[in-house]
């Protein structure tokens, strides 16, 4: 454990608590996209399988159910609690174009070809797209609240952390995971135009509008 | 390349 990487985590989690709280407090999931909250389920579910396999350690365990748990949460708010709010007509990703091409790229490049390490490379593929359905709901609903910009730069700051992270590792400990690092580079690119937009316009008390 | 398995992040 390096410091990246304990940011980076933490980032992720208070990326969740945020979503999770605006949620909770607002009693809507207005700009939120369930297909995103749905993809992040899935993530986390796949690549945690290896809960009931292998001991980490106690923090490990202990992250890994809690991001487990608070995503199927997000996704019981937005489709069955808050379900009147959900805003279905903007949020029109079609997930089976990221969820088909991630899976076979993880079956034809990964590791090792077991069930296992297969599904662990799919749930590095589709994270590191999985924002996309959020990212093109805002883009066609041209604004987002200033709670929804918090929680993308929190989301988006983690994996930029964990590219330190890997970079540290890489020369203190001579360890690296080339499949992680790619796709970690494509999903904290694919942040870059929100990051520009955060710190030009919701850091100075704007709101973030996309130009028309 | 050392193999992360078991992979050790979250």
């Amino acid at each position: 454990m390096n410091i990246f990487r304990l940011l980076g985590d933490l980032s992720h989690i208070l990326a969740i608590i945020i979503l999770l709280l605006k949620i909770w407090k607002t009693r809507s999931c207005a700009g939120i996209s369930g297909k995103s909250q749905i993809l992040f389920a899935t993530v986390y579910t796949m690549r945690y399988l290896d809960l009931v396999t292998t001991y980490i350690s106690a923090y490990n365990t202990f992250m890994k159910v809690i991001f487990i748990a608070t995503s199927y949460a997000t996704v019981f708010l937005i489709y069955v609690k808050c379900k009147a709010t959900y805003d279905h007509n903007h949020d029109t990703f079609r997930i089976e174009f990221l969820i088909l091409p991630t899976l076979v790229l993880a079956l034809l490049i990964n590791h090792e070809f077991t069930i296992m390490e297969v599904l662990w490379t799919f749930s590095i593929y589709l994270e590191s797209v999985a924002i996309l359905p959020q990212l093109f709901l805002v883009s066609k609903t041209g604004e987002a609240e200033s709670i929804t910009s918090h929680y993308l730069f929190a989301l988006g700051s983690y994996r930029g952390l964990y590219l330190l992270n890997w970079l540290y590792r890489f020369y203190a400990e001579d360890h690296y995971d080339l499949i992680a690092i790619i796709a970690g580079l494509v999903q904290t690119v694919l942040y870059c135009d929100f990051f520009y937009l955060y710190i030009t316009k919701v850091l100075k008390g704007k709101k973030l509008q996309l130009p028309a | 390349q050392k193999l992360q398995a078991p992979h050790d992040e979250l």
